[in-house]
């Protein structure tokens, strides 16, 4: 897991004998290994599973970046993702880093809220303190419905409705802005808590606080990616707790039904009957994108091709 | 008379970008580096003779060197060849937490050289 490859730290040792001073040549090339991760930002090499997939939308982001605007499918970046590109120029000019992250499963459901009702916790906990967070969007994947192309259009239209949570009734026990891993112990008080709830209080005093923060029409007859704006919500969660989104999905100007087909239209859970969901959930499952600026002269705006 | 061939010397490559592909899977690097899988990082090489040709890009400080060099090569070594102008490449890799990260690196990239 060395930065270094042991032929090169070998080499450098030798090289280090030479120069002749006082500190052990292994510790000067450790300096040096020092040096190479603080130079990218890491605190120590990256190990990352073999068959990790890497998310279309970043592999996308960088294609848009490096000004690759060719289409198709190729090896490394296939083609462009429906509804999505690089932020603003605005937005990319004054960043220089983009980090992707995906919600925690296990938090998908919030006690005292419908089923229809997703939550999406990101744990955020590990964006570098020194960077700068400009600016994050929330991206949901949507893939048409194909019986609804041929509705009319009051008909093809839902509402995505998009929730910050503020607070739980009883903050300190369903605290998760460490959720590492939920403890046994934790889980035993959770319990304990709702069977105490089940038996005092009304579904109503189960509810967590929520904010509006964005709600979108949108026509189920095309696919694309829905994009939000949540950069203000994202800072919060650096300064204080972070309990999450809460997305729902309704009837145009039937607040209360949930729209059908959620689960393959909107993709905000995993789909149990389509046999390549592992990968496909992978890439389609929501993203929270964080676009950051550590304080050197580098932005994501596009870069223009040059000719050699 | 026999004609004497003039002997030519082989003359050194003044000072000017080299080429170097880094290939991120020579240094292991490839499991973690997503794109690119190597890059065109440059590096320079040669002399930085007299005369100081245009192209050297050679500053004051390096002609006042090649100047004291030219007294007495003891005081002073001729300018070096260094790189006078870089750019910034964008790396899409994992991070230690599993992240998928794009983040651009300045000075990674050797554009110009010259005597310094």
């Amino acid at each position: 897991s060395a930065m270094i490859p042991e032929i090169g730290r070998n080499n450098l040792i030798e090289q280090a004998a030479k120069y002749g001073t006082n500190t052990r040549e292994d510790e000067i090339v450790n300096e040096f290994e020092k040096k190479l991760l603080n130079m990218f930002g890491l605190t120590r090499r990256p190990t990352p599973n073999e068959d990790m997939p890497i998310p279309r939308i970043m592999q996308h982001l960088y294609k848009a970046h490096m000004g690759d605007t060719s289409d198709g499918p190729h090896d490394l970046y296939p083609g462009w993702e429906p509804g999505f590109d690089l932020p603003s120029d605005d937005i990319a000019s004054t960043v220089n880093t983009a980090r992707s992250f995906h919600h925690k499963d296990e938090f998908e459901r919030i006690e005292g809220l419908p089923d229809h009702h997703i939550r999406l916790l990101f744990n955020i906990s590990t964006l570098p303190p020194n960077e700068n967070l400009k600016y994050a969007e929330l991206l949901l994947h949507r893939e048409e419905i194909k019986q609804h192309v041929s509705l009319p259009d009051e008909d093809r239209m839902q509402r995505i409705n998009i929730y910050e949570v503020i607070k739980f009734p009883d903050d300190d026990v369903t605290d998760t802005s460490s959720f590492d891993d939920v403890t046994e112990e934790q889980n035993r008080i959770l319990e304990i808590v709702n069977k105490r709830r089940n038996k005092f209080g009304s579904q109503k005093m189960r509810e967590p606080i929520t904010r509006l923060v964005a709600t979108r029409l949108v026509d189920t007859s095309n696919t694309t990616w829905e994009r939000f704006d949540v950069s203000a919500e994202t800072q919060k969660w650096l300064k204080d707790k972070n309990h999450g989104l809460v997305v729902e999905i309704v009837r145009d100007g039937d607040e209360s039904t949930p729209a059908p087909d959620v689960t393959s239209h909107v993709r905000l859970r995993r789909d149990v009957r389509n046999e390549n969901e592992p990968r496909e959930w992978h890439h389609k499952r929501p993203l929270l994108l964080t676009y950051t600026h550590d304080g050197k002269e580098t932005n994501l705006s596009r870069r223009s091709r040059k000719k050699r | 008379k026999a004609h004497r061939k003039k002997e030519r010397k082989p003359r050194r490559k003044s000072c000017q970008r080299q080429d170097l592909y880094v290939d991120f899977s020579d240094v292991n690097w490839d499991d973690w580096i997503v794109a690119p899988h190597g890059y065109h990082a440059f590096y320079c090489n040669g002399e930085c003779p007299f005369p100081l040709a245009e192209y050297m890009n050679a500053t004051n400080h390096a002609i006042v060197q090649t100047l004291v060099n030219s007294v007495d090569p003891s005081l002073t070594p001729k300018p070096c060849c260094v790189p006078t102008e870089l750019s910034p490449i964008a790396m899409l890799y994992v991070d230690e937490c599993e992240l998928v990260v794009l983040k651009t690196y300045q000075q990674m990239a050797v554009e110009g050289c010259g005597c310094r």
